[in-house]
């Protein structure tokens, strides 16, 4: 679904018989407004619009399709081909323990995040537990427990150690030991003009090896999100992306531009602070959020 | 030569991508170059003047304009603090969640400290997990009581405890730290409403995260629509940003922004400076 004004703009591009240039300029600019509206990085906007005009000028029809339905399945099309078609799992070697770390900026929803996909693991019969390797923001450690407290899953953490990277190590370690299958580590909010705490990132991904490694988004990022994404794609190597708070009316334009600039797939979204909402990643829908 | 609608329209594009690329609200990019374009079209200049400057330089007025707040409604916080009569002064902070309102609350009363008024904190956020031990820790390090009861408890009653508390011992201020929640969700909204209606606090302050894009616009015109705001605080100034969530708040709520954040320590929090926030936006 399309939102008002744009849906206006593809019903008078496709009132004209030939293709109509300045029909098509118009709906461009719509597209652009409605992406731009969403949070879409303005960059990314101007790219996608000028090859999706170029394509939309094409006289020629694939056979058996009005402008109409070839001008949205183009949009559609240059959308998906930025955010995959489905949704892709977290994939989890079985027989070993998966140790999963998540990053982000400051209060993006890491450590609800951690909790939440805790659940959703325990729920489908994988041995989880939770560690805190927060050693910054107050509170970090009792806000985790509590979280593994209410879903009865074991949780690891140091409140007094200062060193995040010796906290993830004994935790990793401790939980081999008991043999789990998943180990989600939530780290503390870091952005990219904080070097000393990309540093601690960047060591935490080098000691521990994890199998994954999820940025958290905040879905109502706005044009930063771009770079912030890039940064942290350079200094560690981002598996997935959450996208979280998408019960609220961020149109998630910034997440997408993350996973342009990070190359890594959405898989699952954030629709509440409660530790059930979490949901697997569906194209279709965030799409139709983003353009209205 | 005469400034025509379509000479406009075309310096108007550009600078407009700027403001949108800056995190301004599209609707507030819009609006500001709607006005902008009224007072521009038809007018007459000199054969050698460029009609882009002119365009640019009516912008940066237009964006000036909508700054002013912070200039002519200047909240001087401490004078405020001081000139109350009947204390204590009652301060609410507010926002979706983890823009960072708990950290701004401590923030505040660390400035309060040096600036040698007593205060205490109220630990309103009775859902989230670990908010009361994240709010003690900071009292705790501040070296100030915290007004708390258990996690489920009463939002509205803890603040009233607290400035109940507060009242009796002739503490100059209460800070109020509620729960985030997204403005969308009524019942989240009557709760907040219903902690401003038994209070009455003496500012009510919208906290936003500075690298919140054009949601920031919904966010603060629905708890201003709610709440009535006094000012807002803008977070995460730190994280390079191009400023444009300061316009958006300013455009939307009329109020004037009291602080920015500018990292993690109590010591970051400083005076919005308005000619910094034009000179990011329209360098
Ligand atoms: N409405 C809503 N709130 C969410 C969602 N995910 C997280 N939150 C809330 O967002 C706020 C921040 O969440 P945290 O988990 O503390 O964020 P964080 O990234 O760990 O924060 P730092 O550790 O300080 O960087 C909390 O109030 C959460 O309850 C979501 O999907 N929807
Ligand atoms: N770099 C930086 N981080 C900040 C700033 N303000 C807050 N933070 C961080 O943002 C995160 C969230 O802060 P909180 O104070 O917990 O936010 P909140 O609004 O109380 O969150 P909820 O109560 O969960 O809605 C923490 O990691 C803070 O340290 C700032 O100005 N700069
Ligand atoms: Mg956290
Ligand atoms: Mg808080």
């Amino acid at each position: 679904s399309l939102g008002k004004k744009l849906s206006e703009a593809v019903r008078k591009l496709v009132r004209a018989p030939l293709v109509d240039e300045k029909a098509v300029k118009e709906f461009i600019i719509e597209l652009q407004r409605a992406l731009l509206e969403a949070d879409t990085n303005v960059e990314l906007v101007l790219e996608l619009s000028k090859r999706i005009e170029k394509r939309a000028m094409e006289v020629e029809l694939p056979p058996g399709i009005t402008r109409r339905e070839y001008v949205l399945k183009m949009v559609y099309e240059e959308l998906t081909s930025i955010l995959g078609k489905r949704s892709e799992p977290i994939r989890l070697k079985p027989g070993q323990s998966n140790v999963i770390m998540l990053v982000g900026i400051q209060g993006s929803g890491k450590t609800t995040t951690a909790g939440k996909l805790a659940k959703y693991f325990k729920k489908r019969g994988v041995k989880t537990a939770l560690v805190c390797t927060d050693t910054f923001r107050l509170g970090a450690y009792e806000q985790l427990k509590q979280l593994a407290q209410q879903i009865e899953v074991p949780f690891y953490g140091e409140p007094a150690t200062k060193d995040a990277v010796k906290i993830a190590k004994n935790g990793i370690n401790f939980f081999k030991e008991e043999k789990i299958e998943a180990i989600i580590i939530d780290t503390a909010g870091r952005h990219k003009e904080e070097k000393s705490l990309f540093e601690e990132m960047i060591s935490l991904s080098k000691e521990i090896k994890p199998q994954e490694i999820i940025l958290v988004i905040d879905g109502s990022l706005g044009q930063q999100a771009y770079i912030q994404a890039k940064a942290f794609a350079e200094a560690t190597n981002i598996g997935s992306i959450i996208v979280t708070k998408l019960d609220g009316s961020g149109r998630g334009g910034g997440a997408l531009s993350a996973v342009a600039a990070t190359g890594a797939p959405i898989k699952f979204i954030g629709m509440g602070e409660k530790i059930d909402d979490l949901e697997s990643f569906d194209p279709p829908s965030f799409l139709s959020r983003l353009l209205g | 030569k005469t400034i025509t609608e379509r000479k406009v329209d075309d310096a108007l594009w550009e600078l407009k991508l700027q403001l949108i690329g800056s995190d301004v609200s599209v609707i507030v990019a819009d609006k500001i170059s709607e006005e902008v374009k009224k007072n521009l079209v038809g007018v007459k200049i000199g054969l050698l003047e460029n009609i882009n400057e002119i365009v640019k330089n009516s912008l940066r007025k237009a964006v000036e304009d909508v700054l002013r707040v912070n200039i002519n409604e200047k909240i001087d916080l401490i004078s405020e603090i001081k000139n109350k009569k009947n204390k204590p002064y009652i301060i609410a902070l507010v926002g979706v969640n983890g823009v960072g309102k708990t950290l701004t609350a401590a923030k505040i009363a660390f400035l309060l400290k040096n600036k040698g008024l007593n205060c205490i904190l109220a630990a309103s956020d009775t859902f989230r997990a670990g908010s009361i031990e994240q709010l003690e820790k900071h009292a705790n390090n501040l070296n100030i009581k915290v007004i708390k009861q258990g996690y489920g408890s009463d939002a509205a009653a803890v603040a009233y405890d607290a400035v109940n508390y507060a009242r009796a011992r002739n503490i100059d201020a209460v800070i109020i730290d509620t729960a985030g929640r997204v403005q969308t969700d009524k019942n989240l909204m009557e709760e907040v409403k219903k902690i401003i209606r038994v209070v009455e606090p003496d500012l009510k302050i919208f906290v936003g995260d500075a690298l919140t894009g054009n949601d920031m616009l919904r966010q603060a015109e629905e708890f201003n629509n709610n709440l009535g705001l006094d000012g807002a605080i803008l977070t995460k100034v730190d994280a390079d940003i191009k400023g444009g969530a300061a316009l958006s708040i300013s455009y939307i709520t009329k109020k004037p922004i009291l602080f920015i954040g500018v990292g993690g320590e109590y010591k970051d929090l400083e005076e919005f400076n308005v000619e910094k926030f034009i000179e990011m936006l329209m360098p």
